[in-house]
Formats: structure tokens, C-alpha cells, sequence
């Protein structure tokens, strides 16, 4: 494991740890979408299904597979309990159906394997790339974001970027290639380019 | 590695 892979999952352990740790003191979801992070529950859940029989492969991915479904499924528990009366349905208007609608034909067209789990797998990560849109599109529509918000954007961000010098690395001393991660990693870290911009630059 | 069945990355 190279160091990108490596720093590319700690951001996404950060961006998570950003998120929980905001509405926790914060005891709100403002700013949040919930779309999105629904988005991302179904992203882990239908990617992180081999848990079930790649478990004692790596301790490394089985642990961090569980941490992602299980804190996705803890921010979407508090967005709907504890912290409903801060969700603004009305800010939060993104038609995710297209997303998932896109990523499905995708994934059924392309997939690796016309198996459940591959196509699923597949399904994942073409979902996760756009999976931050309805995100963004909030923020843009309510202008001034908080910056913890910004920070936990930023650190999603930088995961599958950090991804692609990881893809570079193993292509050159592995012979490793993954061309759906690569193609829809690439596509996620422009959606977020925009966004790093702005964060870089105010 | 490689094989589509065992994705070790996350």
C-alpha cells in the first residue's frame, strides 16, 4: 500500500470524523444534504457487500468497510432523529434519480462481470463520483456555507483524489489497473476541482 | 491482482 492509498483513506476517515464531530456540537445538520449522504449509504452498502466473503482478506478494508457503512448509517440515523428540526427539505432539492438512474445504466452496460456483485460494485462507484452533488448544489444555492462544512467537502475531496497518484503508482510498480475506479475517480475529482478552487482560494 | 473479483482498494 502506497503512501497516496494511505492518505487518501485517512481523509476520508477525517471528512467523516469533521461531519459527526459538527452536528454533534453544533446539534444541527445545517448546511448538510441528506440526499448526499443518503447517496453514500447506498454507495457502501452495495460496494461493501463483499464484506461477507472477502472478510479475512485484508483486516485493513473489512475494519475501514465497516466504519464507512456504519457512520454513514450513524449520520443519516442523527438526520432524521435527533436533529430532524434542522433539516431543510426545501434547500435540499437536487433530483438525485438522474444520478442513480445514470449510474445504473453504467454499471449494467460496463460492468467487469454480469454478476450481482460486480454490477453493484460497479454501480458504487460510478454513484459515489456524483454522489457529492446535491452537496454542492445546496451550498451554491445557500451561498455562505459554514467552514466546517467546507472542511468535511474538502476532505472528501482530497480522498479520491489522492486515489489517482495511488492508481499511477500501482499502474507503474504493480501492473495494476482498474479502469472503472480510474475513469469515475477522475470524474469525481473534477466535480470537486471547483470547489477545491474556491476553498484554496478564499 | 487485478482480478475483478477480489477489489482491494476501498
Amino acid at each position: 500500500m502506497n503512501i497516496f492509498r494511505i492518505g487518501g483513506d485517512l481523509s476520508h476517515l477525517i471528512s467523516i470524523f469533521i461531519l459527526l464531530h459538527k452536528m454533534r456540537t453544533s446539534k444541527s445538520c445545517i448546511g448538510i444534504s441528506f440526499k448526499s449522504q443518503v447517496l453514500y449509504l447506498i454507495v457502501y452498502v452495495t460496494r461493501y457487500l463483499d464484506l461477507l466473503w472477502t472478510f479475512q482478506h485484508s483486516t485493513y478494508n473489512s475494519l475501514m468497510k465497516i466504519i464507512f457503512i456504519g457512520s454513514s448509517a450513524y449520520t443519516i440515523y442523527l438526520m432524521l432523529n435527533d436533529f430532524k428540526p434542522t433539516h431543510d427539505p426545501n434547500i435540499d432539492t437536487f433530483k438525485v434519480e438522474y444520478l442513480i438512474g445514470g449510474s445504473a445504466i453504467l454499471a449494467l452496460l460496463f460492468p467487469y462481470k454480469w454478476t450481482t456483485s460486480e454490477v453493484l460494485w460497479s454501480f458504487s462507484i460510478w454513484l459515489e463520483s456524483v454522489a457529492i452533488l446535491p452537496q454542492l448544489f445546496m451550498l451554491q444555492r445557500t451561498g455562505e456555507a459554514e467552514t466546517i462544512t467546507t472542511h468535511y467537502i474538502f476532505a472528501l475531496g482530497a480522498y479520491r483524489a489522492l486515489y489517482i497518484p495511488n492508481w499511477l503508482c500501482r499502474y507503474l510498480f504493480e501492473n495494476f489497473t482498474d479502469p472503472i475506479a480510474i475513469i469515475a475517480g477522475i470524474i469525481q475529482t473534477i466535480l470537486y476541482s471547483d470547489f477545491f478552487y474556491i476553498y484554496y482560494t478564499k | 491482482k487485478g482480478d475483478p473479483e477480489t477489489h482491494d482498494e476501498l
